[in-house]
């Protein structure tokens, strides 16, 4: 039975950062540390799906942080619950098996490997939604390493669905 | 040239992933 290859979380979080700026958000997302406050994954959610992340759901999470990472850590456990929430109302999938994130790592640490998880998430509602095509193909452009650490994400994540 | 048929195969290896992907209809509980 094939299995999905191991993946290296530090090479999966640059992948991803690589990934996240295709979205082309008004925040800076270049760095671990620019993600860590939630601000640029809410903007790509809402994004990848504007009518389940509305403005009413963006709002709740505070753009004003600074280096309080215990009002980091509340954004991003409001993220997580979104992208849960849209996994299982949404695409109608659970991801029981998955090792969620551990946010307070990524606000408090800006842990790589942590954050690297939460894109993992969130790449796996971009490929999954309606607008899938587009971001699918957007992928499909990208430099060939990344492209696979992306694909490596994506079968890692099928592995552990279940509908 | 190993390395050119290496690299080609990876390439239709993401190719089909992707494409693969493309088609997978969206699974939505309705």
């Amino acid at each position: 039975m094939s299995t999905p290859e191991s993946l290296d979380r530090m090479e999966l979080c640059e992948s991803l950062l690589t990934w996240i700026q295709t979205f082309e958000v008004d925040a800076p997302c270049k760095r671990v540390e620019d993600l860590t406050n939630g601000a640029v994954m809410a903007q790509v959610l809402q994004k990848i799906d504007g009518g389940y992340f509305s403005d009413a759901w963006i709002s709740r999470i505070k753009p004003e942080v600074g280096d309080n990472w215990r009002l980091k850590v509340s954004n991003l456990k409001k993220i997580l619950t979104g992208i849960l929430d849209y996994y299982q109302e949404v695409l109608g999938q659970q991801i029981n098996d998955f090792t969620l994130p551990d946010v307070n790592l990524i606000g408090e640490h800006s842990d790589a490997a942590e954050l690297g998880r939460m894109l993992q998430l969130i790449l796996g509602c971009a490929v999954n939604c309606e607008q899938k095509q587009e971001y699918i193909q957007t992928i499909m452009v990208m430099e060939e390493s990344v492209q696979h650490v992306v694909m490596t994400a994506i079968q890692e994540l099928m592995s552990k669905e279940t509908p | 040239d190993p390395n050119m048929k290496a690299g080609a195969a990876n390439e239709g290896v993401l190719a089909n992933f992707f494409n693969s992907l493309l088609s997978k209809k969206t699974g939505s509980p309705g």
